[in-house]
């Protein structure tokens, strides 16, 4: 199935709260 | 390791009822244990120190922790921001964090998750995820990506995901229907969850006890 607006939203940087735990 | 913290915590406090300890207040009101919650103090220490030493995480430290730059301006870290800034008032307290995070827990239900999804998407607060919205969060996506889409895929794109999720056809995206929607697609809840919130003893091994602080910020 092709891609809707929301999945393509899901990929942003910004929603990928898993950086907080990263070392910078 | 663990809860050392916890032990000389209620020492310290012993005089109060079990139920007024903060963290345990936390630990009710979260998928986090008091444990967890100890853990969770130690980064947002790290976070609210990063650039002022205030207890407070800012937009700007928040930033810098996600993305390793203060100034990254990104509009879905600005919405998580803002909605894990419940009380309004421009900064993240350890409270706000701890309860913001819960709802990333790999144990959080996904009602909540998909709920907190929402408002996200209504970026305008208005009780429904509406098409301009929607195309302001494509068009933010793609300027991250350095990715250019025509206005007519775009449109399309758009207009496939209204198909699907619009149940009523009346042009904008209700709570319901959100919730419908991703239980048919829960790809679109992947970054709701921190697979690191799991196990963050592991993550956090060495903290340093700061008592008095923890319950005031969380108060």
């Amino acid at each position: 199935a092709s891609l809707n607006a929301f999945d393509i939203i899901s990929f942003s940087k910004g929603f990928d709260l898993s950086g907080l735990f990263e070392e910078k | 390791m663990g809860c050392s913290f916890s032990k000389q915590r209620q020492r310290l406090i012993g005089h109060h009822k079990q139920e007024e300890d903060p963290a345990a207040v936390l630990a009710v009101q979260t998928c986090f244990d008091i444990c967890d919650i100890e853990a969770l103090y130690e980064l947002f220490k790290k976070l609210s120190s990063s650039i002022v030493d205030d207890g407070l995480i800012s937009k700007e430290e928040f930033q810098l922790g996600l993305f390793g730059n203060s100034k990254k301006r990104n509009l879905f870290a600005d919405r998580i921001f803002d909605l894990f800034d419940s009380g309004k008032d421009g900064v993240i307290e350890f409270g706000e964090f701890v309860r913001g995070l819960s709802v990333f827990h790999p144990a959080a239900p996904q009602p909540q998750k998909a709920a907190f999804a929402f408002r996200l998407h209504d970026i305008r607060q208005s009780g429904f995820i509406e098409r301009d919205e929607v195309r302001e969060m494509i068009v933010a996506l793609l300027s991250e990506s350095q990715l250019v889409f025509s206005d007519d895929i775009i449109q399309l794109i758009i207009d496939k995901a209204f198909q699907e999720a619009d149940l009523k056809g009346d042009g904008k995206i209700d709570p319901d229907e959100w919730q419908q929607f991703v239980a048919r697609n829960p790809s679109l809840l992947r970054n709701m969850t921190i697979p690191h919130l799991k196990d963050l003893n592991k993550e956090f091994r060495n903290f340093e006890l700061s008592p008095d602080f923890i319950e005031d910020d969380i108060r």
